[in-house]
């Protein structure tokens, strides 16, 4: 129902009302959105007209509101549980990132198959053993599992929790996962940006 | 010369044909490339047709050529030096990572401002404090600065990296940064990924 170009900045859109909010400023303008974002008012009032209008002629927009709104659309006001398969320097990093938890993601479990690492304790939580997966996953329910062991073993993880019921992945691994309909991926590939980075250096040099 | 559409796709050609190179596979179809990657056999040829063409009829693609040619449009093979600005947890993990070296990522330096940080060494590198910047970096002479501070402290980050030099910054902080001509950032945001995640979860909800 909206278009795959308009998700693609709805988190954007969140971020930006997010930062006004916490500065305090109540209204905006489609014109003063515009600059911040760097997208053209009239793709903005195109946008937020997908999903209700919002805007008032002479107001503008009221941030909290379109802010609750687009987090609504994205689904953050739900909840969602996490775990984190693979406790070694990525998943730790986001195990201790405080502010998925403040949009809604909550961690409730991290797994690995290392014996130093199953029993130490992680943000708050235990690493429990991923080849007792069966054992913990259908009580802890959650909905969301995110990726951070290597390649080799990305696709089997990601083929045990869907078989769990797991219905979303993300995905940090260096490779890419194919899964059932139903099932959906978001894959974070860090080298792809440091790649994309290195183009575009790459074309300064040549100018 | 080469369609933003076309370099988008350019990471992850490099990721498969590594995969390919890594299983000894030696050459490769478009037509068993489109179906690995999901594009189009035509969108694939004229994609590698923009820089060389290399395929040849009946044999398909050599995939040592084509990965080294790839690399080489994307800058790796010049090789980078990097440094990270924010020795927190996901700055520490992102020093620890080896493949970004394997790709020619070299990194020469850690910073931070916080005291207990400044000179503990990680992955081999001592922190160094990033109050001193103008005594180190003109040295080290990086060309990618890897921002992971907290999001208050990204603007001020950037404007002094760039300001000693630095062309290529990589933002993982949860804001947008401003950049002059010249400079070119990647902005890694992990959130957008998860809420898009988020998105599709609700959407499947519906159906
Ligand atoms: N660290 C980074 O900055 C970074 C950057 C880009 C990509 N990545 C990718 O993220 C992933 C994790 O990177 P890392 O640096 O944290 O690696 P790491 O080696 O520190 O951690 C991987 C962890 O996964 C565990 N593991 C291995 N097989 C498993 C399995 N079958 N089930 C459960 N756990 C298992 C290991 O015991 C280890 O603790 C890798 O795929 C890597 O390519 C990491
Ligand atoms: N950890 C994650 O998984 C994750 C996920 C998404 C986004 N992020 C973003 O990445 C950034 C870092 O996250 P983190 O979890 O590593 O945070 P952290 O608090 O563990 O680390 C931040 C580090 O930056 C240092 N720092 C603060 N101001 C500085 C300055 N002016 N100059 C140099 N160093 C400075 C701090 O001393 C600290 O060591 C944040 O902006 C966060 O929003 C992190």
């Amino acid at each position: 129902k909206i278009s795959f170009e308009v998700i693609k900045r709805l988190p954007r859109y969140y971020r930006y009302l997010g930062e006004l909010k916490s500065n305090n400023i109540t209204r905006i303008s489609s014109k003063e959105l515009s600059r911040r974002m760097n997208v053209t008012a009239s793709q903005i009032r195109q946008d937020l007209n997908c999903f209700g209008g919002f805007g008032q002629q002479g107001y503008g927009y009221n941030v909290e509101d379109l802010h609750e709104a687009i987090g609504d659309i994205l689904g953050l006001n739900n909840g969602h549980k996490t775990i984190i398969v693979g406790a070694g320097n990525l998943g730790r990093a986001l195990a201790n990132y405080k502010s998925f938890e403040k949009r809604g993601f909550k961690l409730v479990g991290i797994f690995d198959i290392n014996n130093i690492k199953i029993g130490q304790n992680i943000a708050g939580l235990d690493v429990l053993d991923f080849n007792e997966a069966e054992k913990y996953i259908p009580d802890l329910a959650p909905d969301i599992a995110i990726i951070t062991v290597p390649k080799e073993a990305a696709g089997s993880v990601a083929k045990k929790v869907i078989s769990l019921g797991i219905k979303g992945l993300l995905n940090f691994s260096y490779t890419d996962i194919d899964v059932p309909d139903g099932v959906e991926i978001e894959n974070v590939h860090l080298s792809d940006s440091l790649m994309t980075l290195s183009y575009k250096l790459e074309q300064q040099k040549k100018l």
